[in-house]
C-alpha cells in the first residue's frame, strides 16, 4: 500500500503523516511509529523505528527536514524510509544492518514550518516560536543546539535566518531529539540532511579544531560521496563544516559528536541545476537514489566499527 | 500566503575574502530583506540570493559598485513556486 504512494511529488504534512500510518501497517514486525514531542504548535514530532528486536541496541539517528523550506530532504526521508523497509529481508546489506542496528527517522524534524510553507511561505527556514520582544518569528533550529551556541556563524537577531534563539535547547524540536538521543544512551551515528549544496559535512563547525576522529569521519565522507557521485556523476565536496562552508556555532551534529555519537555527519544534497530550494520534484527521485549508497556507506560503517 | 512575483535569485561569486565580507555586510542590512539562499563561503565559490523584487536595484547597484560579479539565478521566484504547486496539484489528481 505504501507504494501506491508518490514518491516523485512533493506532499503536504498530512500526507506525510498518514504515509507513515501505510508503512507501519506494511511492516509492522519492522516500522513502528513513536512520538518523542510536540513541536511549537502542538503538532507531534514522529519518529520512525526500524527495528527488528532486541534490547537498547546500537542505534542510528535520521532526520531531513529541520530547516523546512528544503522539501528535497523530507521526501528524500520518504523515499529513504520506503527502501529501508522494502530492502529488509530482500537486500543483504540491509538485512545485515537492521538484524543489528535499530534506526530512528525523524522525516520532518520542523513540523511547524513545513507546514507553513505549504500554506503561507514557501521559503520558511526556521521553526514557528514567538520571539519575546521582537516582530519577527522563528529560531533556526540548527543553530539551537548546545555545541558553542551563539558563537559564529549564527545570529542574535530573531529576524535573522540564522537566529540562534534565547537559550540552547530554546525549541521543542530541538530538545525533543536531546532528550530522546540522551535517553536512549545507545545511538552511534546521526546523520542530518539538508539541501541544496551538495556537501557531506562531519564535526567541527563551531571551531576550527580537527576533530578527535578527524581522519575516519574525513575517509568515510570520501567513501560516500564517491559512492554517490558513481551513481549520476553528482559532484560532492566533504569535510568539516568549519573547513568546508565557515564556521557555524550550535549546529545539530556538533552538539551530537560533543555528546559521544562520533558518526555524525550532515548532508547537503542537491541542486544540480539552478533552482535551489524550488528543486522541480522530478528530481526528487534521482536526489534521494543517489544519497542511498552515501548513506549505506555511513551505516555500514557504522555496524562493522562498534565502539 | 506572501508571494515572490518579481523576487529574484543571483548567484553570486566572490573573487576574494573582502567580497566575502561585503556580501555578509549586504546580508546584515535589514531593509534590504536579502535572503541568502546559499551563504557566501569561499573566494570562488557561489552565494546564493533571494532579492525582493523591490530591492533588486539597490543590491545590483551594491554588488557592481564593488565589483562583484553575479548572474540571475531565477528570474522570477513566483513562477517557479506557481510551476511547482501546478505540479503537486496535478500529483494529487493522478494519485486520486
Amino acid at each position: 500500500r505504501a507504494n501506491q504512494f508518490n514518491f516523485a511529488s512533493y506532499h503536504t504534512l498530512e500526507e506525510i503523516y498518514d504515509w507513515m500510518d501505510t508503512l507501519v501497517a506494511d511492516h509492522p514486525n519492522l516500522v513502528s511509529k513513536i512520538q518523542i514531542g510536540e513541536s511549537y504548535e502542538k503538532r507531534p514530532l514522529y519518529v520512525l523505528k526500524f527495528s527488528t528486536g532486541g534490547s537498547n541496541r546500537p542505534a542510528v539517528w535520521l532526520d531531513t527536514g529541520i530547516h523546512s523550506r528544503e522539501w528535497v530532504t523530507q521526501a528524500t526521508g520518504v523515499w529513504t524510509a520506503n527502501k529501508l523497509a522494502e530492502d529488509y529481508g530482500h537486500d543483504p546489506t540491509v538485512t545485515s544492518l537492521l538484524d543489528t542496528v535499530d534506526i530512528f527517522f525523524e522525516i520532518v524534524t520542523n513540523p511547524d514550518g513545513y507546514a507553513f510553507t505549504h500554506s503561507s511561505n514557501r521559503l520558511w527556514r526556521k521553526t514557528r516560536s514567538i520571539n519575546a520582544g521582537s516582530s519577527c518569528i522563528g529560531v533556526d533550529p540548527n543553530r539551537n543546539w548546545d555545541a558553542g551556541f551563539g558563537d559564529a556563524g549564527s545570529s542574535s537577531n530573531p529576524c535573522s535566518e540564522t537566529y540562534h534563539g534565547p537559550y540552547a535547547h530554546s525549541e521543542s524540536e530541538v530538545k525533543s531529539i536531546v532528550d530522546f538521543i540522551k535517553s536512549h544512551g545507545n545511538v552511534k551515528a546521526l546523520i542530518s540532511i539538508h539541501s541544496y549544496s551538495q556537501m557531506l559535512m562531519f564535526p567541527y563547525g563551531y571551531k576550527r579544531t580537527p576533530a578527535p576522529d578527524h581522519e575516519e569521519l574525513n575517509e568515510l565522507a570520501k567513501k560516500a560521496v564517491s559512492d554517490l557521485a558513481a551513481v549520476y556523476g553528482t559532484k560532492y565536496t566533504y569535510g568539516s563544516i568549519a573547513d568546508t562552508i565557515y564556521l557555524a556555532a550550535g549546529t545539530t551534529v556538533d552538539w551530537a559528536y560533543e555528546n559521544g555519537v562520533k558518526y555524525s555527519y550532515t548532508f547537503e544534497l542537491r541542486d544540480t541545476g539552478r533552482y535551489g530550494f524550488l528543486l522541480p520534484s522530478s528530481q526528487i527521485i534521482p536526489t534521494a537514489t543517489e544519497t542511498w549508497p552515501a548513506l549505506l556507506d555511513i551505516l555500514v560503517h557504522v555496524q562493522q566499527h562498534p565502539y | 500566503e506572501q508571494l515572490f512575483v518579481g523576487d529574484q535569485v543571483l548567484r553570486v561569486v566572490a573573487s576574494s575574502e573582502e567580497q566575502i565580507a561585503l556580501l555578509r555586510a549586504l546580508g546584515e542590512q535589514v531593509e534590504l530583506q536579502v535572503d541568502f539562499w546559499r551563504d557566501p563561503t569561499k573566494p570562488g565559490r557561489p552565494a546564493d540570493l533571494r532579492v525582493p523584487f523591490s530591492r533588486l536595484q539597490a543590491v545590483k547597484i551594491f554588488l557592481e559598485s564593488h565589483g562583484i560579479s553575479y548572474s540571475i539565478m531565477i528570474e522570477d521566484v513566483q513562477q517557479l513556486l506557481d510551476e511547482e504547486k501546478r505540479t503537486m496539484m496535478l500529483s494529487r489528481r493522478m494519485e486520486r
